[in-house]
């Protein structure tokens, strides 16, 4: 079973720690983690340089003759895409997970084009298996198609921000959207539910699709139809996420320890982990269907048109 | 007794929750509250329209012939700035303050010219005074010059932002900078220890000269000497701010109600709240004193210069 999960949302918001808590495995050992002058430093301590880092604005200073174009070209480097791939074995079936990282989203002063190098990549992807599927070996087809994309929202936000709006509208039709309200534990409980009240009306208000579970089949045991109602009521998920065991109530927890508490992040009176976690990982395949037939379609139909 | 402090940082970080819980005041009872769209919403629920609210882009990309210059010009036009005064008593001395809060730093997409709307501001201020002070009526000079500015650091990031380093290097040398880790109580201790020093060593880095407390008179006693020397310590403060009055072990505090416990914003294990508000009393004069013969005589040679 492959299966690609690209996650997008400003640094700090907790991406790899929840990527790394879903599927207990640590897929960002070895990261390069940009301070704000753009010096790498490895998860060792070691540093390193990577890429434009965070200054993407020193190279626009340069002059006021460059064109408005010129600069926004200049901005566009500065997410990185980086693709990770493990072996992973989930209750019993072995999976072939790709991560794809986009480290510099939304974290430089002007952030107008930090969705480009990510719509690229998705088509990219998408050409790939284009070819591959009008060749000679079309049974071998490796596909690197993004099946579904985890996208960060900040739990300080009013609601989406203008950049959070930007991004969905020129991704929701290019990939499957899953908005998450990242560190929820930030938030109390009341703060939880007006803010994904705000986020649902703001989605519909800007005509944004996002990833909706499909309905479930009549034949399907009653436990089931009501665990994914819950997880429907539950959407946008506000997680919280931790690779730190902690010792609580007699057993060892996932969890952050605070001055006045403990966050169980499996707890779902403190966080939606594991509804997210069990939402993935029983709507696989449906997110897989979806790409196939609705995102790669859609690309698909626009190069025949061409 | 006559105040000026500034707040910028993000929306969302809880600038007007801190200066309401500082000064137990409801100075943003009226505010305006924009969301994504750039629609204001009154604290009462009423909506009317902010300025160009959050979508400074969509003029930008009215077409590809905008210069970069005229792009900056469009964009500089997020950062609205507004100034209102009360008059409160603090320990049996009167004070008027006037807290000048800057909505819209750094909400945009591109926040290339967040700093430019607030320098022209402290500017602008130095420039009455100047006059003032050179006319015929010098005794009765209002001082609106700013005083002190908090600068709210996001407690997500691994350090300074981009953002928050061009921010500080453009004002360091125009007004006193307080910068304040928010809303921190998303943060575990080590977390909150980690941040800080990390803080301490890009703001040594960069050259940034934040306000700093002065020595303490050697005739002054040694419980005061102490409390200066904390104070001196946990800069820059990692605070936690609430207006909400909760019932805890038998009294009542002000703090914030989790599901996995309380967290109580005068508690110096929870919150540097009451170090901040200590200290912003204690050296209200020196700050003003530091506004006058610092930043305000930099001013003042500048335009003798000119
Ligand atoms: N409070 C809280 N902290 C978190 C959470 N997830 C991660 N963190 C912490 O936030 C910091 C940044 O996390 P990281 O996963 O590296 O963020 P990324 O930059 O988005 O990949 C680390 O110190 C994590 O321990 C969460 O759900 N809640
Ligand atoms: N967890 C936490 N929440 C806070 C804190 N201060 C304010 N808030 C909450 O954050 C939200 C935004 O606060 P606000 O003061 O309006 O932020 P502003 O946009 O920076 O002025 C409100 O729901 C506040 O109750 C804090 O120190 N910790």
């Amino acid at each position: 079973f492959e299966f690609t999960l690209m996650v997008v949302g400003e640094s700090g918001l907790g991406k790899s720690t929840l990527v790394n808590s879903l599927f207990l495995a640590d897929l960002y050992s070895d990261r390069k983690i940009p301070d704000a002058k753009g010096n790498g430093h490895h998860a060792n301590g070691t540093v390193g340089v990577v890429g434009n880092g965070y200054r993407p604005t020193t190279g626009a200073r340069n002059g006021p003759e460059l064109t408005s174009q010129q600069l926004l070209e200049k901005f566009h480097k500065n997410v990185k895409i980086s693709a990770k791939t493990v072996e992973i074995e989930e209750r019993g079936v072995k999976l072939r997970l790709t991560v794809v990282d986009t480290p510099g989203f939304g974290d430089a002063i002007n952030n107008e084009d930090s969705f480009q190098s990510i719509v690229k990549y998705i088509d990219d992807q998408f050409e790939k298996f284009f070819h591959g599927e009008r060749g000679l070996n079309r049974r071998n087809i490796t596909d690197s198609r993004v099946h579904c994309c985890f996208y960060f929202i900040s739990p300080f936000g009013r609601g989406l921000k203008p950049l959070d709006i930007q991004f969905m509208r020129q991704l929701h039709q290019k990939v499957n959207i899953v908005p998450v309200i990242s560190r929820a534990d930030a938030l109390t409980k009341k703060e939880v539910d007006d803010l994904k009240k705000q986020i649902r009306r703001e989605i519909n208000d800007e005509g944004i699709k996002v990833y909706t579970l499909p309905e479930v089949d009549e034949d399907e045991d009653q436990e089931y139809k009501e665990e994914v109602r819950q997880m429907k009521e539950a959407m946008p998920f506000a997680v919280a996420g931790s690779t730190t065991s902690i010792e609580a109530k007699g057993k060892k927890l996932r969890g952050r320890v605070y001055p006045w508490g403990v966050v169980e992040i499996e707890n779902p009176e403190h966080s939606d982990f594991i509804k997210l976690r069990n939402m993935l990982i029983t709507h696989m395949q449906d997110l897989q269907e979806v790409t196939q037939e609705v995102h790669y379609e859609n690309y698909r139909l626009q190069k025949l048109a061409e």
